[in-house]
């Protein structure tokens, strides 16, 4: 992390704040959930508490404006920068603007850019930090779309943040995260200034339990996604991988983040073409490439762009075969083929699994491909198949990759 | 001398507004340094991004000048 010059902050705990204008692209009950909910993610680590004004000078004002809009620093149209905002201080201090002529929205799509994660990285700098040079920390300076449901401010911003005012008073009785934006929540509308602050948060909330690792060799098991990766193999389970490879004896024990940090946890499906060195995961109705740790730029993308129907939301598995060059798709108790080379489905799929593989007459969670055959999981068992013979050769569990 | 194609130049100028916006790269009247302090600003861009430090514009770097960001400086004066 980083601060500013002399690292200014504010030297008090109670900041004001206030929304001047509001953006056409979205309803400003959800522009006022955005900017509060981001305000939250700093309030929940720090002592700091956000009062709302209404009128006056607040210490962070927040506006739209597009090109010159009265400061240095004029906005540049679609794309480019997308906001900006000022250290703590008098006047322009602390404030905080965004470019109007971008697309502004509560979701997390590939169309527009996120008001709530944008105004998180902002208010940052209203509170005095820099940027970070840690890929996947909030206040890195490129836009990353990242789900916003259950987001956690990365460690790196609460560094930073607690650099400059120290921990919350009494620690939090959940952990350190903002509920989702996108959840409709009934933003009192009532004159007097509004409070945002964890210990204002309704404590009948149950502190989130987050779900331990499950043992490598428990007999039940399951994924929710496997593919290749470089010559390894990387087995998904919520926000847990395990690390398979050639190049060291053990299962190595990771998670999701400490690979892709703005990654949702819990993918529905994962496959790699290798001659591209590329991997892809599926999660709900949208899709990632990376390469290595590298996400590549674009994404996410909805799965209809590679030419699902819309009445397909999510897919179970993939698996790309490296001697046919094509992807398989597998959704419910169908498939499609599709060709990486065109980039499109081939004709005549959706098929039924079982008329072409024999021996997987249900849904299927994921799918590996190795030596020659196909992996097909299932719950806690694995069923083997020879894709050439189309034979099933034999019934395992599912975590017989683990020298259980 | 080989002929900077049209695209090159619209990629150094790109380049150039984004080090001003962001690493407070400040155009050298002197062309004996112009190169030489373009190219530094080049590596602290790299360096901050992880990216390989080589002073030159190449596809990776551009790639990351390219991508929607905040427009405050990685770097102060």
């Amino acid at each position: 992390y980083s601060t500013f010059p002399l690292s200014p902050r504010w030297k008090k705990e109670d900041v004001t704040y206030r929304i001047l204008n509001y953006t056409p692209d979205m309803l400003q009950s959800d522009v006022e959930e955005a900017i509060a909910k981001a305000l939250q993610l700093w309030s929940s680590v720090t002592p700091l508490r956000f009062t709302r004004l209404y009128t006056g000078q607040a210490d962070i004002m927040i506006s739209f404006a597009a090109g010159y809009h009265g400061d240095f620093y004029s906005f540049d149209g679609p794309g480019g920068t997308l906001a900006h905002a000022y250290p703590p201080g008098n006047g322009i201090g602390g404030d905080a603007h965004f470019d109007e002529d971008e697309n502004w929205t509560k979701f997390t799509t590939y169309n527009g850019y996120n008001l709530f994660l944008v105004a998180a990285h902002e208010l940052g700098h209203s509170l005095g930090l820099g940027h970070s040079d840690v890929f996947g920390a909030l206040m890195y300076p490129i836009y990353m779309a990242k789900d916003t449901r259950d987001y956690r401010l990365p460690q790196d911003d609460i560094d930073g943040i607690q650099a400059l005012y120290g921990p919350p008073r009494e620690s939090p009785a959940l952990p350190t995260k903002a509920f989702a934006p996108q959840e409709p929540t009934e933003m009192t509308s009532a004159e007097a200034p509004t409070e945002v602050s964890p210990r204002e948060e309704p404590t009948e909330m149950t502190p989130s339990k987050t779900p331990t690792r499950p043992e490598d060799c428990d007999p039940h098991l399951t994924f929710d996604a496997i593919t290749t990766l470089r010559g390894e193999i990387l087995f998904f389970k919520g926000s847990y991988v395990w690390r398979k490879s050639p190049y060291f004896s053990d299962i190595e024990h990771d998670t999701i983040s400490s690979f892709w940090p703005p990654l949702a946890a819990g993918f529905d499906a994962a496959y790699e073409v290798d001659r591209k060195d590329r991997v892809v995961f599926f999660k709900d109705g949208q899709y990632w490439a990376v390469s290595g740790y590298r996400i590549e730029p674009g994404f996410p993308k909805p799965i209809q762009n590679l030419g699902f129907p819309t009445s397909v939301g999510k897919i179970d598995a993939a698996v790309h075969d490296q001697i046919t060059k094509k992807t398989y798709f597998f959704v419910g108790n169908k498939y499609w083929s599709f060709n990486e080379n065109t980039q499109s489905m081939e004709r005549g799929y959706p098929r039924k699994i079982a008329a072409d593989f024999q021996g997987i007459g249900h849904t299927v969670d994921a799918v590996l491909q190795k030596n020659g055959h196909f992996y097909f999981f299932h719950g806690s068992n694995q069923y083997e198949v020879d894709i050439k013979n189309k034979k099933l050769i034999r019934i395992m569990k599912s975590n017989s990759w683990f020298n259980c | 001398f080989p002929v900077v194609s049209e695209k090159e130049k619209e990629d150094m100028q790109l380049a150039k507004k984004y080090l001003q916006s962001f690493y407070d790269f400040k155009e050298e009247k002197n062309s004996l340094f112009k190169t030489k302090n373009l190219a530094n600003k080049i590596r602290e861009m790299q360096s901050f991004f992880g990216l390989e430090v080589t002073g030159e514009l190449n596809p990776e770097t551009l790639d990351i000048m390219k991508q929607p960001r905040c427009g405050i400086p990685d770097v102060r004066s």
